[in-house]
């Protein structure tokens, strides 16, 4: 059965799950090993259950090497295959070193507070650490929607509070399939 | 149908809140 929240803990519109993956060094890129990889930290129905998980776990900035957090809706998994996504696409925002834990929160809170505004549209976000740079990227339901495309991009915009001339790059799941990127 | 919107003040308050271990 679906998570509840606690007795006077607050709501959310939806509920969420955690995902961790790490690449081992030298394993192959594939799809299946890519979801082998992916472990489930846990799913909450509440602002309490997000904090209690969130203050247990690892900062997106301690975490070394070729590792990811995801935040979906619950029931969407973290894979341009999963139903919600295979239509969809993503901004990207690529973070100089040292912004990613600030950048991760700011991301994830407008998400669980829905401060975007697009409907059901927004499926997660990830944060992948890899070695010279951060990468975060929101991803929502219908790539062809460019209306609710911009809109995410200004929300993004305002709640990530980055510099004005970093670039913001929407990809769908299709075009990353296709050069195999991600 | 009604959202539940929060902002993110009010998600930092509930992070100190007793409920929160």
């Amino acid at each position: 059965p679906p998570k509840q929240p606690g007795v006077g803990e607050h709501p959310l519109q939806f509920n969420y799950t955690l995902w961790y993956s790490r690449r081992s060094p030298g394993k192959q890129n594939m799809s299946q090993s890519y979801d082998q990889n992916l472990k489930k930290v846990g799913t909450f129905a509440s602002v309490e259950q997000f904090w209690n998980h969130y203050c247990h776990i690892a900062r997106p900035c301690e975490l070394s090497g070729h590792s990811d957090f995801h935040m979906f809706k619950d029931g969407i998994r973290p894979m341009w295959e999963d139903d919600a996504n295979k239509l969809g696409g993503k901004w990207i925002i690529r973070l100089k070193k040292g912004l990613a834990s600030r950048c991760w929160e700011n991301i994830i809170l407008a998400m669980l507070g829905e401060q975007f505004m697009v409907g059901e549209e927004i499926c997660g976000a990830v944060i992948s650490i890899r070695y010279q740079e951060d990468i975060l990227s929101l991803w929502n339901r219908t790539s062809n929607d460019q209306q609710t495309t911009s809109r995410i991009r200004d929300t993004l915009r305002r709640v990530l509070n980055l510099p004005p001339n970093t670039i913001m790059e929407y990809k769908t799941h299709n075009d990353s399939l296709k050069d195999n990127s991600s | 149908g009604t959202r539940i919107i929060y902002d993110r003040a009010f998600l930092m308050q509930c992070r100190n809140s007793p409920l929160t271990k």
